[in-house]
């Protein structure tokens, strides 16, 4: 069955949107079918992907309201073998009533997900830049996780505790096997990757050594530049490895999709 | 008595925690006594100002844990004039803690901030991204707001929702007056204003002027630019109108101050 894989990050901004959007498509124009479950209420994944949340036929919030099944709400997107879902939240009460739902029924999601591994080869959720309900929801969900960093002070500084943050939240939740102490549920750390990797500063380039310095073998080879073809993906709602396949930007991603696959297929 | 300001974005990454500080040390060098209070469990305040969450002799949390008083748990910072308290958050048990206590002894820090008026002529608060437990505290206790703004795509699209959510937040939290429909606490929008400010690219440009044509008179003159000394700030410990006053940043805060002031002066 299908991997199901979180992009993960409590500072804001660092590429989470983009990177599930782009490595998605990567991933889908290699062959696999992928579902991208957005679940931050800003709805960044639909609009990357052309529909503004208002126009969706179908939305995440009749996961509860309708006790639709995930395939049924799973809408096509500009790439062929990618699918989306994405929460229809226009007003404060309808974003209330999303996130009340991820806190009470997180467990409807889950057995959801859980069912669309066997539909889709790769399943990967968008989270906000919290460690809220959402993001719960989703490691809860999860085989594994992937967080950007961005090569900046304040993203690197954040990284510690982001990883022990996750490790408390795992051994909550995943009971250890008292044979071998490993935990019934992987969730584990795919790996970190830099985005909107800004090498032509001295700080920049201090802060993505320390970063190699510190998380060595976690950090993907394939760092993501910062590009004006994934700045504009939002404008032309298609994701970048589509409009325009040869840029940089979309050659990363493919990259890392490269990676991404070679690591879990490791396992 | 002073006016309490928030910082406040659901995108991340725009440059609230940045904004808050450099505003504030701006503020504190042209004479107002400043305190910054960080609502963000990333503690990003206390970061960017030098000093590292566990190195702080006291905490926000204190508020709840000892009923200390808010002047009491003042830091200095490296701006006379400036004063900064921050929450103390290493594990994610402290993490809860601090959020369960926002969530529902909000009035606690509502009460204290209101206390703090006759000590400080302006206290910012810096939100996370987001409009949970945080942020709320922050705007019922706040005067005005601040949304920070990048020209960029999702960025933009994200305004309309969320100066709609505060709206609707407003109306359930603050009575109406019946005589004027007035609210009974302002909490207006003090006003948006461009951050990390890209002018060399196209669809910098276009965005910028979509959201100059969208919001118009809300939008503040001083546009920040993106620059390498302001990315250093949290490298430095230091706010960058200290270290390097006469860079295109500084002076970019220090003239955001003057509109600022000058706006909410008008009142
Ligand atoms: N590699 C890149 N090159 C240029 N721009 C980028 C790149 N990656 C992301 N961006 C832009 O940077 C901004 C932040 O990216 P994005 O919204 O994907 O981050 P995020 O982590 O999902 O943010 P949030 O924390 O708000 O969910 C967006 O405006 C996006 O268009
Ligand atoms: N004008 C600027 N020029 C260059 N870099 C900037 C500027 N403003 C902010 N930055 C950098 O961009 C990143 C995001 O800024 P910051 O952390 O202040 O945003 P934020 O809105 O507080 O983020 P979060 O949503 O995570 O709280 C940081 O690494 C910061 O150093
Ligand atoms: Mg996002
Ligand atoms: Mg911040």
């Amino acid at each position: 069955g299908g991997r199901v894989i979180s992009l993960v990050s409590r500072k804001g901004g660092v590429g989470k949107t983009t990177s599930a959007v782009n490595l998605g498509a990567a991933l889908a124009l290699s062959g696999h079918s992928v579902l991208i479950i957005g679940l931050d209420p800003q709805c960044g994944v639909c609009r990357t992907l052309g529909t503004r949340p208002h126009e969706l036929p179908r939305g995440l919030d009749e996961l509860w309201t309708m006790r639709a099944r995930l395939p049924d709400l799973a809408q096509p997107s500009p790439v062929e073998n990618l699918w989306f879902v994405s929460p229809r939240i226009l007003t404060l009460e309808e974003e209330e009533s999303f996130l009340g739902h991820l806190e009470t029924r997180g467990g409807d999601l889950m057995r959801e997900i859980d069912r669309a591994r066997s539909l889709y080869d790769t399943v990967l959720l968008d989270c906000p830049p919290s460690l809220g309900a959402p993001t719960r929801a989703a490691l809860l969900a999860s085989d594994g996780y992937l967080v950007p960093v961005q090569n900046e002070e304040l993203c690197r500084d954040s990284l510690d505790a982001l990883l022990e943050f996750i490790d408390t939240f795992r051994d909550r939740n995943f009971a250890v096997d008292p044979a071998d102490g490993t935990h019934a549920a992987p969730l584990q750390l795919e790996g970190l990757f830099l985005t909107m990797a800004a090498q032509g500063t001295r700080i920049g380039r201090e802060v993505a050594a320390r970063i190699q310095e510190d998380y060595g073998d976690l950090l993907f080879d394939t760092a993501i530049p910062r590009t004006v073809r994934l700045a504009e993906m939002a404008i032309k709602g298609r994701p970048t490895v589509i409009y325009d396949r040869r840029s940089a930007g979309s050659r990363a991603y493919f990259d890392l999709a490269d990676e991404l696959v070679a690591r879990y297929c490791v396992d």
